[in-house]
């Protein structure tokens, strides 16, 4: 799945 | 958040802090690649500006004015207040190559054509390569001080703790992020001669010095 959820990780 | 994205990022923590340490007791940045650390206030800057628009929880905001604030301020050491022991001529990578291709190829893939998604992939693919103008500097120099392997080894630790994370997160939560995975096996691959070395020789005492 592309990632551009709210980014989580630092 | 799992045990090995905490371990990473306490990891990442500590490198910053062994370094900041290190030039603040010593009184001296040789030996450190004033380049690498550039690019690192890059990476940190480019990555963290949704740092106003969307809150992650106190850790993560926290984190990240951490990484942000620490990574100006060794920028500062290096090029101000401990200049005259900033060694210029063993620091000569070519940043400019790092930078064009990877602007490059951020802006030709990346997960959504957008200013903070492209920024963001930027980060990634620039952090994989940062510390190469370090690694080059000690290959360079002929060697590292230990505090400055320790702080490596930190740091290279950090990714290849976020190696693991991302299969945790694959089996356990379905997340996967290529851009994230492929950028993290690069620049702990970059890590691989260093870590040999780290772990038989300065884990016994002695010094390192590349190349090997």
């Amino acid at each position: 799945s592309s990632s551009s959820e709210p980014k989580d990780e630092l | 958040m799992n045990i090995f994205r905490l371990v990473g990022d306490m990891s990442h923590l500590l490198a910053i802090i062994i370094l900041l340490m290190k030039m603040w007791k010593s009184r001296s940045v040789a030996g450190i690649s004033g380049k690498s650390q550039i690019l690192f206030a890059i990476v940190f800057t480019t990555r963290y500006l949704d740092l106003f628009t969307s809150f992650v929880s106190i850790y993560n905001t926290s984190m990240k004015v951490f990484f942000i604030g620490t990574s100006y301020v060794t920028v500062y050491f290096i090029y101000q207040h401990f200049k005259p022991t900033y060694d210029s001529n063993h620091d000569t990578f070519r940043v400019e190559f790092l930078i064009v291709p990877v602007g490059g190829l951020a802006f030709l893939v990346n997960h959504e054509f957008s200013l903070l998604e492209i920024l963001w992939t930027f980060s990634i693919y620039l952090e994989s390569v940062a510390i190469l103008p370090q690694l080059f500097m000690v290959s360079k120099t002929g060697e590292a001080e230990s505090i400055t392997s320790h702080y490596l080894f930190a740091l290279g630790s950090y990714r290849a703790l976020y190696l693991l994370n991302w299969i945790y997160r694959y089996y356990f939560e379905g997340f996967f992020d290529l851009i994230a995975v492929v950028a993290g096996c690069v620049q702990t691959i970059l890590y691989c001669d260093f870590f040999y070395l780290y772990i038989t020789k300065v884990l016994k005492g002695k010094k390192i010095s590349l190349p090997a």
